[in-house]
């Protein structure tokens, strides 16, 4: 049955172009290669992430469910911070074009493009890899009730409301828009 | 190395080796070094909520099986991707509506009693509150040895706020408990008591710059700052502001029984 399985199966996907599984405008775009998306990386038990950010854009503080992430830059430069289960920073640099920084599973990252934007590459140990973001739409505060983030964190209802929705995108945001509202008020 | 692991002279019952206190409740943690937990890669830890304690939110690094031994209460999964289903009642929204507060709206939250087990999925964060009057006792059973988990074996706790002070105090009780024992080969050191320096804010927000998280939830920095909980000594299990989870009220058991029923009509169907 090799013919029928293995032989004919999909080796190749194109990841550079522009189609995106996660876009905003202001920030940029990811998309994510996967088992669901060429089978063959079942066997391989790996997939891929190509990730652009305009300048200023950030990839919101998460951590990788499932997988490490082995990230290679393509272009341009972003600060990346790294955060252990101590809540110890493990990297906080700026990572460059031909630079690669592996991001161990469950540890926490985020990442902000600096003035040229940033463009990366980053494999993971698992065939249909998952984040958990910290900030915006789809992430684990946000799915707290707001009563528990105020005990948690010690702080009003008022403060719980604001860490939980200001962020309305999931995943990328943008930092230039709000530093600019922040200058006008 | 891994198979050496295995060859057990002889078993013990084990009592739990290190206990720390916080300000709603206490954990006891089995020491993951015994030979008995390397050999079959867990680690066993076991918390006490007093009433109207709430443990920080926080994932592993490995799936966990979670035995309520006593008590009742109420627990949150955060499932990422998942859409926040559950809004403020309307109550709440009447609340709205005079301008004293607006709806919340969060992930589903599940009452549980005693004997029910609770499974939590590797990197899956999740808290629980204790909203009866007597305390809720856990036993959790921690998977290092998981395929999910790709890290090494040692159990790591990632709190998402707080301060949790576990691990010095763990590491000086555990290197009391351990003086004389024998070590062995073993190259593992136990997660919980690993040293890391004084350093007094450990949930994941802090290795973040206040700059940095201030951009990343459209905040300004000093709101930020505060997700960093630099001074909090309650520990992992806190008590809740004002005696109760005002907005938090899952449905009761009957209603999530009424729920399972006609699900179970829906698939039969």
């Amino acid at each position: 049955g090799l013919e029928e399985t293995l032989c004919s199966m999909r080796l190749r996907e194109n990841l550079g172009n522009p189609r995106a599984d996660i876009y905003t405008p202001q920030a940029g775009r990811i998309s994510t290669l996967n088992s669901h998306n060429l089978p063959i990386l079942r066997w391989l038990q790996l997939s891929a992430e190509r990730g652009v950010l305009y300048n200023n854009g950030v990839m919101v503080p998460h951590w990788n469910m499932n997988a490490h992430s082995i990230m290679y830059v393509i272009r341009g430069s972003a600060r990346v911070q790294v955060v252990d289960n101590y809540g110890q920073s493990v990297f906080d640099d700026t990572v460059r074009r031909g630079q690669i920084l592996t991001v161990p599973q469950h540890y926490a990252v985020v990442k902000r493009a600096e003035a040229e934007g940033f463009e990366w590459i980053s494999f993971k140990t698992n065939d249909n890899a998952m984040i958990s973001p910290l900030s915006g739409r789809t992430s684990a505060i946000r799915a707290m009730p707001e009563d528990v983030l105020a005990n948690a964190f010690r702080i009003s209802r008022d403060d719980a409301r604001r860490i939980k929705f200001n962020v309305r995108e999931t995943t990328l945001t943008s930092s230039a828009s709000r530093s600019q509202r922040r200058a006008e008020a | 190395q891994r198979q050496n692991e295995c060859q057990l002279d002889r078993l013990n019952a084990l009592e739990p080796d290190s206990r720390v206190e916080a300000e709603a409740g206490v954990t006891e943690y089995w020491n993951s070094n015994h030979e008995q937990f390397q050999c079959a890669n867990v680690a066993v830890v076991r918390r006490t909520i007093e009433p109207n304690g709430l443990t920080l939110p926080f994932y592993n690094n490995g799936p966990m099986l979670v035995y309520v031994v006593q008590g009742t209460g109420i627990s949150g999964t955060l499932i990422p991707g998942c859409p926040e289903t559950y809004q403020e009642s309307q109550q709440g929204q009447q609340q709205q509506q005079q301008g004293r507060r607006s709806q919340d709206r969060h992930q589903k939250v599940r009452r549980f009693k005693e004997g029910d087990i609770i499974a939590l999925p590797a990197g899956v964060a999740h808290w629980c509150y204790n909203d009866g009057n007597k305390p809720v006792v856990v036993v959790s059973l921690h998977d290092t040895g998981n395929s999910a988990n790709q890290l090494d074996r040692s159990p790591r706790e990632f709190y998402l706020a707080g301060n949790p002070r576990e691990e010095q105090q763990l590491q000086e009780q555990q290197e009391q408990s351990q003086q004389g024992q024998r070590r062995g080969d073993r190259r593992q050191q136990h997660q919980y008591g690993r040293r890391r320096g004084q350093k007094q804010c450990n949930n994941v927000f802090c290795g973040f710059e206040p700059q940095m998280l201030a951009d990343a939830f459209n905040l300004d920095t000093n709101t930020a700052r505060k997700l960093q909980n630099d001074n909090d000594n309650r520990g992992s299990i806190v008590r809740v502001r004002g005696g109760d989870l005002q907005g938090v009220r899952p449905p009761t058991e009957r209603e999530e029984e009424e729920e399972e029923e006609e699900r179970r009509d829906y698939d039969t169907n």
